[in-house]
């Protein structure tokens, strides 16, 4: 079962705390950050039951933490998967997203079927050193998707192409 | 770099001898500021005859009031395309950015990644970002308070008392929560932060916002710990952030501004599954 009570006390205890990074001991700083995990955790339960009932799809939903240093494996290995994005905003939203691939054309379409416009790009280097170990993504499919007001929509991705590789960026 | 990236609302102007920035067009209002941006550290105090206070967690303090550059001419690699164009930056091995206009997109966005920050030389470092501009601001500059009231701050000044400044750098460092901008009376330059961080305008036209800082002495606030975070690998802290940069006449700029501060603090859910739907 989900909760957001969980996340609720650990970021009451954070608040209460003046938990800014330096202000306390190192291993008290790892434990508010382990309460706030563990809070997180517990909220993506909650979204992913309260998404499963929306769509009416009971396939397990992952959430991917490490989007900014290109990190998904389900996004990397797949050769279809669906994107859900939620919008809390009282008003429709536009957002670009990056995730992480490895094949080099992707076909991507709205609930509709409309397709729409994507790239694959390479990975920069800031973000392989970042990454280190964590992932072995070599691009990133980038796309603009939308949202309706506190609703979600849901997209399909599909790998057409695992090579040849796009080209890499020019030098300055 | 290239010498320019554009869509068909923001025109993006880079130097091509150094790869730097130099200027930022709102093609809608047909207006353009001249804007450099680079990154620099203040080497933190660790106490001088003045006083024995060090750079630490709670106190800022560095030991000049100029802050060291960290690479003047950057390496970079430019990609273009229909969606996004993108040029890295490449400042040093713990410093990169990229510089990202999407096709839609009424802002420009820098996204940052700063880290793990050496401290073998024995100096403890707050990395900054400047940002130069050909802006009159006459010493203002304004931070918001949680997204909320908008403050103005004015250089070496408290609206209410006489205020001797012992500290040039730190004393005119102010919190940002969500957004901080500068103007004057044709142009008003927004800048919209995924986190809190401290920030300033010690030049005229400038703004410099603190994105990561390690340091090798306590402050005596009774932590008892300098602030170097270790990050998964013992070797210190990697951050990456991002900043959005919005040019617009002042009248405008809250339409602006404030919309894109809801979606920084009100980032859309992503999740994934499986298959086909």
């Amino acid at each position: 079962e989900g909760d957001s009570n969980t996340l609720k006390h650990a970021m009451a205890v954070a608040q209460h705390h003046d938990a800014v990074s330096g202000t306390e001991k190192q291993h008290v700083a790892n434990d508010y950050a382990k309460r706030l995990a563990i809070g997180s955790a517990h909220c993506q339960v909650l979204v992913s039951n309260s998404l499963a009932l929306l769509s009416g799809s009971n396939v397990p939903r992952v959430f991917c933490e490490n989007l900014n240093i290109s990190v998904c494996p389900i996004t990397e290995s797949s050769k279809q998967f669906l994107l859900n994005v939620y919008n809390p905003l009282a008003r429709p939203v536009g957002w670009s997203v990056h995730l992480p691939v490895n094949g080099s054309v992707y076909n991507v379409t709205d609930s509709d079927g409309t397709p729409v416009d994507n790239q694959v790009i390479p990975v920069s280097k800031a973000t392989q050193d970042l990454r280190r170990d964590r992932g072995s993504a070599q691009f990133e499919l980038v796309f603009q998707v939308q949202a309706p007001p506190m609703g979600f929509s849901t997209y399909t991705i599909t790998l057409v192409q695992d090579s040849p590789a796009p080209a890499p960026p020019k030098p300055g | 770099a290239p010498t320019s990236i554009q869509n068909k609302y923001l025109k993006v102007t880079f130097d091509t001898q150094t790869g730097l920035l130099s200027g930022l067009t709102n093609l809608e209002t047909q207006q353009t500021i001249k804007l450099m941006q680079n990154f620099y550290w203040y080497n933190a105090s660790v106490g001088n005859s003045e006083s024995v206070q060090t750079s630490g967690a709670y106190i800022f303090r560095p030991n000049s009031t100029t802050p060291i550059i960290i690479n003047t001419k950057p390496e970079v690699t430019t990609l273009q395309n229909s969606v996004v164009q993108e040029v890295r930056q490449w400042f040093s091995p713990w410093v990169s950015q990229v510089v990202r206009l999407y096709a839609e997109s009424k802002y420009l966005e820098l996204e940052w990644t700063v880290g793990p920050i050496p401290v073998r030389d024995l100096f403890g470092k707050e990395v900054i970002t400047r940002l130069d501009s050909s802006i009159e601001t006459e010493g203002y500059f304004y931070t918001d308070s949680n997204g909320r009231e908008i403050l103005q701050r004015r250089k070496d000044y408290r609206p209410t008392w006489d205020l001797k400044q012992t500290e040039p750098v730190a004393g005119n460092y102010y919190p940002i929560n969500t957004r901080a901008f500068i103007k004057d009376k044709q142009n008003q330059l927004t800048v919209v932060t995924d986190r809190s961080q401290g920030i300033s305008s010690i030049y005229n036209g400038s703004l410099e916002i603190m994105v990561h800082r390690r340091l090798l002495c306590d402050d005596y606030r009774g932590v008892g710990e300098a602030l170097s975070e270790p990050g998964d690998y013992n070797d210190g802290l990697s951050v990456r952030g991002r900043l959005l940069l919005a040019l617009t006449p002042p009248s405008t700029s809250a339409d602006t501004h404030r919309p894109l501060g809801q979606e920084m603090v009100f980032q859309p859910t992503l999740s994934f599954q499986q298959g086909a739907p």
